[in-house]
């Protein structure tokens, strides 16, 4: 653990937090893409399977829980709960073509050829593009809510800051993981859009 | 060295 992956784990846990909070203090999802807590339900799921097989840390585990807690409670709390509210009329993006891309690679580019492992690579390649629905849905409606920006950026940075983790740990413990860097980069450049905004906005104005 | 098994992150 070194100081660029706890602060990654905590813009992430943020970003989670900030999201229920959003949901449950408005008592609306609005401007929430559903589509997009769909496919982050389905990376963590995919991803965590191995909290049945492989045991690293309680922190490790526990944030496990915490993520998957959360993203189930997320999509209970839009689906259910305060379904009136969710805008599905501007969630239009198809996530078949995101899906069906991911599960052909996983199947192709892995570290092995095991069921686990072939999950954990999907959930890798998912997760750098399950943000698309979301940001597709932002632009289409033109601008995001001051709330939901605020999560984007949180959870944008999580990876960013998880990229100067790989470059550390390269470094300092000659560890790399290429399938998790390559996808990472990518998540992150997907952001860089909303970053400049998040930014420039911020700094100089509503 | 790549570990195929051991996801140790997030």
């Amino acid at each position: 653990m070194n100081v660029f992956r706890l602060l990654g784990d905590i813009s992430h846990l943020l970003a989670i937090i900030i999201l229920l909070l959003k949901i449950w203090k408005t008592r609306s999802c609005a401007g929430i893409s559903g589509r997009s807590q769909v496919l982050f339900a389905v990376v963590y799921t995919a991803r965590y399977l191995d909290l049945f097989t492989s045991y690293i840390s309680a922190y490790n585990s526990i944030m496990k829980l915490v993520f998957l807690a959360a993203s189930y409670g997320t999509i209970y709390l839009m689906f259910i709960k305060f379904k009136a509210s969710y805008d599905h009329n501007h969630d239009t993006f198809r996530i078949e073509f995101l899906i069906l891309p991911c599960v052909l690679l996983s199947l192709l580019i892995n570290h092995e050829f095991s069921p686990l492992e072939i999950l954990w690579t999907f959930s890798i390649y998912l997760e750098s593009v399950a943000i698309l629905p979301q940001l597709f849905m932002v632009s289409k409606t033109g601008e995001a809510e001051s709330i939901t920006s605020h999560y984007l950026f949180a959870l944008g940075s999580y990876r960013a800051l998880y990229i100067l983790n790989w470059i550390y740990r390269y470094y300092a413990e000659s560890h790399y993981d290429v399938i998790a860097i390559v996808a990472g980069i990518v998540q992150t450049v997907l952001y860089c859009d909303f970053f400049y905004l998040y930014i420039t906005k911020g700094i100089y104005g509503q | 060295d790549e570990n195929a098994e051991d996801h140790d992150e997030l």
